[in-house]
């Protein structure tokens, strides 16, 4: 464990209560992309099916129990939980048909096996590490079509964000100081990719802290 | 340090 990745994790966990708070404080789950936390959910699934394999610590059995209750309980409040459920705009949350997402992750992760050697836990290991990056992108699209980010959604993604890049400093810092670490090639490049999505969104964030304003997106 | 694998991470 390093400071780069504890961070990291609680910066994770600190996302998705800002987004419990922010369901429960307002009612109201505009600019929420439920396309984004399903993705999650499968991710978390997907990658920690070790929970049942290999314990590394309870620290970390704890934080993966809680990152798949609590993206289950956003899904479950956007989906079923009145008012909450009726704010929830569909027709927004249009750009990624959940299908095609998956597929092309799938496709990917299979022939990684192919390099890798089968292994069906490494399978969907790979899936969830491929699926992670392009999760974020529907709700990205939400933010960019109603324009206006209410603050606890901008801490939300931001966050996330911040999780993201300061796993990519973990990398570094693991591969220095970690004797015999192995470099997971598809971790890397999936991971940059995530992060560069949130390069945008980062610069606008930053923007309208330092004005002091309301944030908004460019059209 | 025992840990040497990106597997260990969340």
């Amino acid at each position: 464990m390093n400071i780069f990745r504890l961070v990291g994790d609680l910066c994770h966990l600190a996302s998705i209560l800002l987004l419990l708070l922010k369901l429960r404080a307002s009612k109201n789950a505009s600019g929420i992309s439920l396309k984004t936390q399903e993705l999650f959910l499968a991710v978390f699934v997907c990658r920690y099916l070790d929970l049942f394999t290999t314990f590394y610590s309870v620290y970390n059995s704890v934080m993966k129990v809680l990152y798949i209750a609590l993206t289950a309980l956003i899904i479950h409040m956007m989906r079923a939980q009145s008012p909450i459920r009726g704010t929830y705009d569909a027709s927004q949350d249009t750009f990624l048909h959940v299908k095609y997402a998956v597929a092309p992750c799938a496709a990917l992760a299979a022939l990684t096996m192919l390099v890798q050697g089968f292994d069906v836990r490494d399978l969907f290991w790979n899936f969830s590490i491929y699926l992670e990056a392009i999760a974020i992108v529907p709700q990205l699209i939400v933010l960019q079509r109603y324009r206006e980010v209410e603050n606890l959604t901008g801490h939300y993604i931001f966050f996330l964000g911040a999780y993201r890049a300061l796993y990519i400093l973990n990398w570094i810092y693991r591969s220095f100081h970690e004797r015999g670490y192995k470099h997971h090639y598809v971790v890397y490049f999936a991971g940059i990719v995530q992060t560069a999505l949130y390069v945008d969104f980062f610069y606008y964030y930053a923007i309208s802290k330092y004005r002091g304003g309301k944030f908004s997106l460019p059209s | 340090e025992e840990d040497e694998d990106a597997k260990d991470e969340l």
